[in-house]
């Protein structure tokens, strides 16, 4: 009967199954919690985030917390290893996280990081590729579509300008950077269909 | 649960912590 809960948010992938599904679930939440709060106050510091409506804030945020969590939580994963850091601290290989039920969400994010990993980017860099991970999640539900592509068009801008200034012989890695966001946005999907799936028994 | 922010309760921790700071700002 034993439950596992595969997610490097959680300290253990194994659950304990004398407790009941709310208290695993309060556990994991607060996990995470601090995590996801981590991501509001990033995105309060985006220069012009904060001008959108509150409803489009809110709405970015649920859309895309994932996919920033992803970016900034690619350090779990250590590629050649084949291993994954838990939030207690606690590697495990993926043999045992596979024996645990994980599945392709597992080796994507594996591919993700690898690939990220290799464009060797700096710490504005990321930031600032972070903040375009974050407006450009999902659209459906904003109520002012213009301001947000308006605020990811200038934050793209700023982030080639600094790729150019950093990197002027390898402007092919803003390219690259690009092309993370559709993968990001599969990987989100490969995700809520995880949780959807997730269920905890009384 | 149908969506999965829902599912953790993640507009709920978001709302709360853009709000914390949208106390403190001056208008």
């Amino acid at each position: 009967n034993r439950m596992h809960l595969v997610c490097p948010m959680n300290t253990s992938p194994q659950v304990d199954p004398q407790k009941s599904g709310h208290s695993i679930w309060e556990e994991f939440s607060m996990s995470f919690t601090p995590a996801v709060r981590e991501v509001v106050e990033f995105a309060k510091r985006i220069p012009g985030f904060r001008d959108l409506s509150e409803h489009d804030q809110v709405s970015l945020l649920k859309a895309g917390t994932f996919e920033v969590l992803v970016v900034r939580f690619t350090s779990l994963f250590d590629v050649k290893e084949r291993a994954v850091t838990f939030l207690s601290g606690r590697k495990y290989s993926v043999e045992a996280l596979r024996s645990m039920g994980a599945g392709d969400l597992l080796n994507s994010m594996f591919d993700f990081t690898e690939k990220l990993q290799a464009l060797n980017l700096g710490e504005e860099e990321m930031s600032l590729f972070t903040a375009v991970v974050l407006v450009s999640a999902d659209r459906s539900g904003l109520e002012n579509v213009n301001s947000v592509e308006a605020l990811q068009e200038s934050l793209i801008r700023a982030l080639r300008s600094l790729i150019t200034k950093n990197h002027p012989n390898e402007i092919a890695i803003f390219t690259k950077l690009l092309l993370k966001l559709p993968d990001l946005r599969s990987l989100n999907n490969m995700h809520s269909e995880q949780l959807l799936a997730f269920k905890v028994h009384p | 649960f149908s969506d999965p922010a829902s599912n953790l309760g993640l507009e709920d921790i978001i709302r709360k912590a853009l709000m914390g700071n949208m106390e403190e700002r001056p208008e």
